[in-house]
């Protein structure tokens, strides 16, 4: 219904302007509803503003920022509506250093309310977890998961 | 709702019964190119109720069953078992476990169970509701698919706000 | 032939007048996520020919041009300019020094140059093509496009192989 | 015409065959034209089997098995036809430290008769490089190219 929907997309706009900030360290991001169409059918752009640059459209942002950028909205969502658990495939591959830190500092803060699991490569991202499985094909094209120690 | 732990056999590169333990906060899972970690969240994503073949990167859904390596014969079944804690159902409020099955034969049949009694899909996806897991809550975010709920077209960001409210 | 340098003015994020250099064999650039990285590449697209906004990450042509930042105003052209050694022309058989250069202008006006005189498009795709460089023969991977070669349709890769013949 | 079309064929296939057994330490790879049509028609499938699993369509790798499978194929091409130069936008972001290593061995063999452009965030990379550029955003939103020692 309307009032829902509105409730919904308020709740998680006011939190992706926050989560934004906290993740870029500064700038600014928005969600607009598409104009002039009836509230129950426009679709919903997304605006940002990387600290120091201009306002724009989502697209032209970089690799890197983009990830950033749809993990502030990810985890904007889940504060309205947390998920239980919540499995990242690689979502840190496009990251730099500094950006992996900051992605992985804020996983920390939701993990208290969702199970993250997370699949990665970057050794600073394997560091920020409490458990770590290695999953190996000692004998070709078999899986076989491990316990490694931390 | 917790995830205790997920039991794999037969399904992709995972011939043997394997099972992994789910801890609270972060667990990571590390391992060479190839070696099958995204076959583990496409194991996630299958008993999670997936109907589409094209999401668990196969052309059809018999391509999720143990096809074989130099060194082992295809498989006749794949099977996943999700284990859920702390699971909200009856009206008295107290919570339970419930472990739900997916299962895939060569032959094209499939089967579903809740706790081990033969299932419809649709008990599967009552429970995951229940317990607000399901396909669109963002609850799996494939290899190379962060990008998409930006890239996604107006509309369609509209149904991830829709689904979430 | 050898790419010499390139010179970028006012082209995306690259606001003031930049000369890379490049030597033999393997240059690496690094900087962190959205420093101007893949812009460079872009650059290197656009002076090649590129006419779509699209394959530059844009939606009109303009968008290349610098459009300003926080304590910067937008500027009103854009221009690259590749210079290439050792290209291979004139019917003795000498080689040459060749710079091409790409110009365009908020008005949207375009303009192309070979060795600072006026040209066309045309003239500058018979340079490339001379030189066996040119749009389609990969000479440029854009970010996140690696697997596009494996993606591509089975007829999409016939032109690839046949642009190589 | 056909002649040239089959002989580009037959010689990048070739090179496929062997780039593809040298990168994965094994295995085999071919290309092959599409049943029944025209040879001046038919699309080209591509077979892979990397070492100890099954033959089969290059859809069913991995994320980092098909970035390797790409360079394969990218690297028989300029066998047959090399580029004077190429610029490689974060190729190495899905590979495992065994396969950046890889990547950039045979990075060097073709640098001899390729220019080189490698945009990347993975230090083995960095570290394969003749010359390094930084490129920084001192002044936000402007792009300054800086030499870097290695
Ligand atoms: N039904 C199947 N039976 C056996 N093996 C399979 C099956 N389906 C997929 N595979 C194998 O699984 C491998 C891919 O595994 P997966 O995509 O999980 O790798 P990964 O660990 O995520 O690697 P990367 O780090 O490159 O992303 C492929 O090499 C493929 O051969
Ligand atoms: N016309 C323009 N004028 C000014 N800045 C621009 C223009 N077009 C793009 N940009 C800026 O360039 C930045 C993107 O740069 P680029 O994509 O090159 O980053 P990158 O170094 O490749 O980063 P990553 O490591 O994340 O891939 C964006 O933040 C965008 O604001
Ligand atoms: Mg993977
Ligand atoms: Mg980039």
């Amino acid at each position: 219904s309307r009032e829902r929907f509105l409730e919904a997309f308020e709740a998680i706009r006011s939190s992706f302007q926050d989560v934004f900030r906290s993740l870029f360290h500064g700038g600014r991001a928005d969600l607009r509803l598409e104009e002039g169409e009836d509230v129950l059918e426009s679709g919903i752009e997304i605006l940002v503003q990387p600290p120091g640059k201009r306002l724009g459209n989502v697209h032209l942002l970089s690799g890197g920022e983009k990830a950033m950028a749809a993990i502030a909205l990810l985890f904007s969502i889940f504060r309205w509506h947390p998920s239980p658990f919540c499995l990242l495939d690689e979502v840190d591959a496009a990251l730099d250093d500094v950006n992996v830190n900051r992605f992985t500092k804020m996983l920390r803060d939701f993990a208290a309310q969702t199970q993250f699991i997370m699949i990665t490569h970057n050794k600073r991202s394997m560091e920020s977890a409490d458990l770590l499985y290695g999953v190996t094909m000692e004998e070709p094209g078999v899986s076989k998961l491990v316990s490694l120690r931390l | 709702v917790k995830l205790a732990k997920i039991r794999i056999s037969g399904f992709k590169s995972f011939s043997h019964d394997t099972e992994v333990v789910f801890p609270d906060g972060i667990t990571a899972v590390v391992g060479p190119n190839g070696c099958g970690k995204s076959n583990l969240g496409d194991a996630l994503n299958w008993v999670l109720g997936e109907q589409s073949p094209r999401m668990l990167r196969g052309s059809s859904m018999q391509d999720v069953i143990f096809g074989g390596s130099e060194s082992r014969k295809p498989q006749g079944m794949a099977e996943v078992s999700l284990h859920l804690s702390g699971v909200n159902g009856s009206p008295d409020g107290a919570t339970r476990d419930v472990v739900l099955t997916r299962r895939l034969f060569r032959s094209g049949e499939s089967e579903y169970l809740v706790n081990g009694a033969r299932a419809r899909l649709k008990d599967i996806q009552d429970v995951l509701r229940e317990a607000r897991i399901g396909a669109q809550t963002y609850a799996t975010i494939e290899q190379g698919r962060i990008e998409q709920i930006l890239n996604a077209k107006p509309k369609e960001r509209r149904l991830i706000i829709e689904e979430a409210a």
